[in-house]
């Protein structure tokens, strides 16, 4: 179990830095491709709106593709790429603590680290974060937090994505809140669309609530 | 390296007591949702109509949610689940050793083992089968080959899947398909969907040529 404490001692090591400097930190995670980036991109744009300052580190097993994507809107985008060390399929808090020393920490409010896209390992992994967010999406299905139990036991917010693409499919939301409270009643859902902004609203309250508790 | 020998080591004691009985085996691997039971249940009837005998391994972290669709088919379904071993994120070549042990290997032409829904671990670990097949689905997104190339280089066909749904993505297969010949120019694509039939009659095909193939 070394190697777990090991990663739990650098994730409090984080953590404690993060809250020297006041930063509500969020670890999103997801299956691949549920639309993390693309939430992250309207995410930004609204903080920017309202002079929040935020940085994401952007985890993947290679390429720079989502940071990419992210960089244009004029935020610090960190990189870290889980290839060059073994291709883990999961953020670890090392790589947390590494991309840190690139932001200039007296100057953020939030700081977002994306996860790579995996619905079992990196719900098993602290980072250091204040909170956990999981992004399930539609077109997955109404099943997932049935099979995958752990993520969906160990976040804060679930937030149900693509809800434009609801009169599409076969899917019912209320089957996902059911399916999501039936492995945790407590985890709170949120739905909402990255690409045409419904439930953004309730988003934005949402982390502004949690930075107030936190921080 | 010990576990990985001991791992392949009982993977190729399954292929040899595939081939014995000569039993075509697909390992079938992707993200969360993208629709592997769905395939699999209109598989199962097509080759039912062609008086074809098969049986299904369903691995999944935890829950028989997949076998109880799959069982009314009227198939020999094998249920492992990782949860009480440790939760492993993918299936291992002793599950499918001891899940051999419930099949009548004489009345079957094939197997199919539908692997835990996770784009990165499964495509490390070989279970003595003879093709690997990843399903891909539109809702992804179109840069998940690039993103995840491991799975890509490590399969021999890609059912690019959900393709009813592309009236309503942004999304273009072909550019799936550019970014899957980037990582593997061998892979081979064909365009289905789970959901009406589309593209079964070229999977079909590829199923028994690669069956005379092997066998
Ligand atoms: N209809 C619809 N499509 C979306 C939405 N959000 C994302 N997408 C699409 O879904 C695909 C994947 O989106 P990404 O934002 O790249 O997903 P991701 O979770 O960051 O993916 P990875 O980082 O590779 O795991 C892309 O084709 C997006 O255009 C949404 O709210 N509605
Ligand atoms: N539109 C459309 N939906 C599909 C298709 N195939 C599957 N689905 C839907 O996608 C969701 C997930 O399908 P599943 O077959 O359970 O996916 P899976 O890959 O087996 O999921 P896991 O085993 O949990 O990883 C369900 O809501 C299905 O109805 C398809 O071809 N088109
Ligand atoms: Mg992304
Ligand atoms: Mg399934
Ligand atoms: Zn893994
Ligand atoms: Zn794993």
């Amino acid at each position: 179990r070394d190697v777990l404490e090991e990663s739990n001692a650098r994730a409090q090591e984080n953590h404690a830095l993060l809250n020297k400097f006041g930063i509500c930190t969020v670890n999103l995670m997801s299956s691949p491709g549920s639309g993390k980036t693309t939430l992250l991109a309207r995410t930004i744009s609204e903080l920017n709106k309202s002079a929040l300052r935020c940085a994401v580190i952007e985890g993947d097993i290679t390429s720079t593709l989502d940071s990419e994507r992210l960089q244009p809107l004029g935020v610090p985008v960190v990189q870290v790429n889980t290839d060059p060390f073994g291709g883990d399929c999961h953020v670890g808090s090392h790589f947390v603590q590494g991309a840190l020393k690139y932001l200039e920490l007296d100057k953020l409010d939030y700081l977002f680290i994306e996860n790579i896209g995996n619905l079992v390992c990196p719900a098993e992994f602290y980072l250091g974060e204040h909170e956990r967010v999981v992004v399930l999406s539609l077109p997955e299905g109404e099943d997932k937090p049935l099979k995958y139990p752990l993520m969906f036991r160990e976040c804060n917010l679930c937030l149900l994505n693509k809800v434009d693409l609801a009169p599409h499919l076969e899917v019912s939301a209320e089957r996902f809140t059911e399916n999501i409270h039936k492995i945790n009643g407590a985890l709170r859902v949120i739905s909402i669309s990255g690409k045409t902004g419904e439930g953004f609203e309730e988003w934005m309250t949402w982390l502004q609530t949690r930075r107030a508790d936190h921080l």
